[in-house]
């Protein structure tokens, strides 16, 4: 059965999106089959692939449960459910539509003894779209650069995933914590160190994701960064954060 | 009576705090009274100026119109009405509230005579806290930083400006986009490049922020950034945006 992993943080441009797109490169470059769920409000995890929704979207699957998810192919390995604009709109219709939370959970049924792993890209918000995410994933990773501004909202986002473990889907766990986008300077390290003091009871990956240019010009060019440079230092991050991944999930 | 300026833009993490933040002060250090909003989803706005919403909070005045929006004092010129976490209550309470979208805009009455500037730090979401920023505003101005990621939104997000100017706000129109965490490097030219292209119509500052580490260190420090370091690159960009902005409204 195929491993669901939620990309979470409610606070925006801390690399959710990325880490979705290239942790599922390297997983699948791996010989993982893997799909990604694009739950991005504006599309940005379509739009890094160059994927389009011409075919079909996430959304229609959300507000129709009747409609499978659509599924476009990146490689043989790596598949993406693709979503654009209209997504914002699904937060409106959801509100009012029984079993709001647990839509994509349902729509994901059919794919959990076809993939290996799947990943869900959130939005910036504990919003009904990021519930969707924690209700249909055994577990979450959360993308954090360490920036004051960015660890403030850790713990509204820490309770969200307890209340949503207690009340409806008690295998979400937290695989841990992400430093993304990290810079050699002594704001970085000192949040890293604050964090790391704060929050001693969850596991934060060892790997870290160092800010590189190769990221905004892969993403620039809508190609993936394995293609456009796989001896990046990204592109090692994310190879070696797969590898981590898959060693923390083995030994459990 | 009070100019009211939305900063926002749904792409997460593009410095719209910092903006709010920042100009705020620039604006106060010249003479101008200054009241700034938070409705930045973590309450970040009124962390980068250590207030905390222990007296009240935006939040009690959105869902309950009788109780008036509270203000804190950050210098003689410069006042913030705080948020917290609570604010993403918000959010939920609102939508069935009537006219939601119009919250803000009553609440800001009593304070258009007292202030130069009021600035709305808004959230990464085209949502109704969005919404109630757009009703309550003159003018918007589109932080963003010129990144793939965050070019894609601004359709979305002139649309609902557009649209909020037909249905209930004919005074609102876009400032100016602002370039935001500028760094030199080939993607950040070539992205401002096709912002400028591709929305000729719409005013673009000269000023733009370049990245800087003084600002990542005032605001671990929770420091203003004046206060911090006068003379660094940020305080003076952010006092040249001031000043643009000024001449720009003069000679309307
Ligand atoms: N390691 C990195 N080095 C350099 N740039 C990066 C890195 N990771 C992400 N970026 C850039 O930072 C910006 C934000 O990243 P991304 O869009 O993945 O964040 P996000 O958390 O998904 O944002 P949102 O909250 O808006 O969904 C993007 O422009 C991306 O290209
Ligand atoms: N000019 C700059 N140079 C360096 N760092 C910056 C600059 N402007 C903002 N930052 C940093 O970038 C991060 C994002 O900025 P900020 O929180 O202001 O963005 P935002 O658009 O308000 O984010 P959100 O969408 O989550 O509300 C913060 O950690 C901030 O310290
Ligand atoms: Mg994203
Ligand atoms: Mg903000």
């Amino acid at each position: 059965k195929a491993t669901v992993i939620a990309i979470a943080n409610n606070k925006g441009g801390v690399g959710k999106t990325t880490t979705t797109a290239y942790l599922g490169e390297a997983l699948s470059n791996r010989g993982l089959k893997v799909l990604l769920i694009d739950l991005d409000s504006q599309g940005n995890l379509s739009q890094i692939f160059n994927v389009t929704t011409e075919n079909g979207q996430v959304f229609n699957s959300l507000v129709n449960y009747t409609i499978p998810l659509h599924i476009e192919e990146v490689t043989e390995y790596l598949h993406i459910a693709p979503s654009d604009l209209e997504l914002q709109k699904a937060e409106q219709i959801l509100l009012s539509a029984p079993a709001s939370q647990q839509r994509l959970q349902r729509a994901l049924v059919p794919f959990l003894d076809i993939y290996d792993f799947i990943l869900i890209d959130c939005p910036p918000s504990l919003s009904v779209l990021t519930l969707n995410a924690l209700n249909a994933a055994n577990s979450c990773i959360v993308a954090m650069q360490p920036e004051m501004n960015a660890v403030n909202g850790l713990n509204s986002l820490f309770g969200v995933i307890y209340e949503t473990q207690i009340f409806s889907n008690p295998t979400l766990h937290i695989e841990g914590i992400l430093f993304t986008i990290v810079e050699k300077n002594t704001v970085h390290t000192s949040m890293k160190e604050a964090v790391r003091e704060n929050y001693q009871s969850v596991n934060i990956f060892d790997t870290e994701i160092k800010k590189g240019i190769e990221i905004k010009k892969a993403q620039a060019l809508k190609a993936p960064i394995f293609d456009f440079d796989k001896n990046s230092a990204a592109a090692k991050s994310y190879d070696e954060l797969a590898l981590e991944l898959l060693n923390n999930i083995n030994s459990k």
